[in-house]
């Protein structure tokens, strides 16, 4: 890992006094490398590596640690700071219920995320509506309704739509049901394209949610970037869910979405069962994609 | 984006960006970037026009030493498992598959053997209904390998010229999961002589460099004999076939373009590189 390729390269070190700019860059390097290998984005690596060796330039060697021990722990505090502190708190409506709504690229884990979610804030003493929006995919109100049912929650939707409708109906079938949090199943649909997300704003500017939460997946490579800025850019998005974290890809899409955005990555989906979603923890982010 | 610019460390390093952009990962861009300045060296290119072309024509050849062909069975039918990752685009990429055999006047069979996540096998259902295809499926819950086993002997039986089976997605790093893929592939191979014929992988076109152990890892459970390279129509580039290529010499046989059942294109190494650098 980084760790072991720092040391390597730092084993020739006189250790005395600072560290010159030829230790960083050496340094840095290694560390773009893992950055990149761990799909930050190059632009996000390439302004953090300008970050960090800034703010390593002159610093002395601490005397009980190694120079590479030293760079890592500059670059983990600096990937501490841009992940930014925990922030898994939902502030609910103190009027009528809370209604958050799931957006993202195709196949991210939004219809999944959607009964995890639900599950969680009944384990929270709330009662979750889960509203099937997506009209588009074959079978994916079915697949709402069955996860709806293994919950024993209540499920909205309705045959046509369109999407904008539903979402709207299901605030007076929220009310008929005592449901105090509404979740907005959306369809997966590209950011490029300007139809489906002129939907999404539709559906905001109908509905009003309190959340607009990206759900976003973390194998994703280089384009998280552009997916994460332009569902940024269109809608008030207030924050992120990254998925399939039980996988073993790096994760540099949280580095990425969270550099762009700025939205504090919530929750984490680490399975498929209702149950595999946690609290999301940026230190232990930062130092799986450092490796 | 090179006019008027030399052949120096600036474009070298704007050119290694464009490739890492593209995802094709840091080992496979260094390597690249080092071949271009060997060529550089050899007097091969002497002007910045040169460079992008010798870039290009470097990876369509690569690209174009696989045959991007299906496998096809000496008799009916041919088999074909699909397999990836969850939310990548198997289930989709299946009806589209399913919809150009049709259209070639094939006589298509599909399994719904993603018997695990909710709705899989009505989303299936929902295909074969659409572009007219017949459909083998059992409850939910039920053991994949079963399914595969009924709808091989219904492809001989209703001797349809091709199967293709759908699984359930998978992490790689999930044994029990790779476990039960191997089983099915082994059902089919018990069953129909030579099958799978084809087994495609799955990957989503915004995939970053876990796509490369995806393709190791389930490579190890199934002989992998091809990339589907779904959600193209995005703006990822997809550059991670690339390295697939390199490291594990798999083709790429098919591109997903969009979410309906024509949405797909046969994999054209010249137009993927060109795309790459457009
Ligand atoms: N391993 C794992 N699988 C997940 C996770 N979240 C979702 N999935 C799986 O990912 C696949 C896609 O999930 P969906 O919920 O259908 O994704 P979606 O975003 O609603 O898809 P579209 O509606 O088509 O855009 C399914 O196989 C899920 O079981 C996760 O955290 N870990
Ligand atoms: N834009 C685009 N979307 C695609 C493409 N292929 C599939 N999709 C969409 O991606 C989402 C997931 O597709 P599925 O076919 O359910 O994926 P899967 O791999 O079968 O998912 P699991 O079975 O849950 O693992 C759906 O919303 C599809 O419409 C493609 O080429 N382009
Ligand atoms: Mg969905
Ligand atoms: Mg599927």
């Amino acid at each position: 890992g980084i760790s072991e390729n720092l040391q390597n390269i730092f084993r020739k070190f006189s250790g005395r006094g600072h560290l010159t700019e030829k230790n960083i860059r050496d340094g840095m390097r290694e560390v773009r490398m893992a950055l990149l290998q761990a799909d930050v984005n190059f632009k996000v690596v390439k302004s953090f590596i300008d970050r960090v060796t800034e703010k390593s330039v002159g610093q002395d060697v601490i005397k009980s640690i190694t120079p590479a021990q030293q760079i890592i722990k500059i670059v983990q505090d600096e990937m501490i700071t841009l992940m930014g502190q925990s922030d898994t708190g939902i502030d609910f409506s103190s009027s009528g219920p809370t209604i958050i709504m799931l957006i993202g690229l195709q196949g991210s884990g939004k219809t999944t995320t959607c009964a995890k979610l639900a599950k969680y804030l009944t384990k929270k003493s709330h009662h979750p509506l889960l509203v099937a929006a997506d009209i588009q995919r074959p079978a994916a109100v079915e697949q709402l309704k069955i996860l709806g049912k293994q919950l024993d929650l209540p499920v909205y939707s309705e045959a046509l739509g369109p999407p904008p409708r539903i979402c709207a109906q299901s605030l007076k079938f929220a009310a008929e049901k005592n449901c105090d949090v509404i979740i907005l199943d959306t369809a997966g649909r590209l950011h490029i394209d300007q139809e489906l997300m002129n939907e999404l704003k539709e559906i905001n500017q109908k509905v009003k949610p309190h959340h607009i939460w990206l759900v976003a997946d973390a194998m994703t490579g280089q384009d998280a970037v552009k997916s994460a800025a332009e569902f940024d850019t269109q809608l008030p998005l207030n924050g992120v869910i990254l998925t399939k974290l039980d996988g073993d890809s790096r994760g540099g899409a949280a580095l990425s979405i969270k550099a762009v955005t700025g939205k504090p990555i919530k929750f984490a989906g680490i399975g498929e069962k209702v149950t595999d979603f946690e609290e999301f923890h940026p230190d232990r982010m930062a130092s799986r994609i450092l490796g | 984006l090179l006019k008027g610019k030399k052949i120096d460390e600036d474009l070298l390093n704007q050119l290694e960006e464009i490739l890492i952009s593209a995802d094709m990962g840091v080992e496979t861009s260094l390597k690249i970037i080092e071949d271009l300045k060997s060529a550089y060296k050899e007097g091969k290119l002497t002007g910045v026009e040169q460079v992008i072309d010798y870039l290009k024509l470097e990876l369509k050849t690569s690209l174009k030493e696989t045959k991007s062909a299906l496998n096809l069975s000496t008799t009916p039918p041919t088999v074909i498992l699909i397999a990836g990752v969850n939310g990548t685009g198997k289930t989709t990429s299946i009806a589209k598959l399913a919809y150009l055999f049709q259209q070639e006047k094939k006589k298509v069979l599909l399994a719904a053997s993603d018997t695990f996540r909710a709705a899989a096998i009505d989303q299936l259902a929902v295909w074969s209904d659409r572009i007219g295809v017949e459909i083998v499926r059992h409850q939910p819950g039920a053991d994949p390998g079963a399914v595969a086993f009924d709808a091989a002997e219904a492809a001989l039986a209703r001797q349809v010229d091709y199967l293709i089976v759908d699984t359930a997605g998978r992490l790689h790093t999930k044994t029990n999961l790779m476990k039960e893929l191997t089983k099915i592939k082994n059902v089919l191979a018990k069953k129909i002589p030579g099958a799978p014929h084809e087994t495609l992988l799955v990957l989503d076109a915004t995939t970053g460099q876990n796509a490369i152990i995806q393709a190791k890892q389930f490579n190890e459970a199934v002989p992998v004999t091809g990339l589907f390279l779904a959600k193209l129509d995005g703006t990822a580039k997809g550059g991670i076939i690339v390295a697939i290529k390199n490291q594990l010499n798999i083709p790429v046989k098919f591109i997903g373009l969009g979410e309906k059942s024509d949405d797909l294109e046969p994999f054209d190494a010249d137009k993927f590189v060109d795309a790459l650098f457009a």
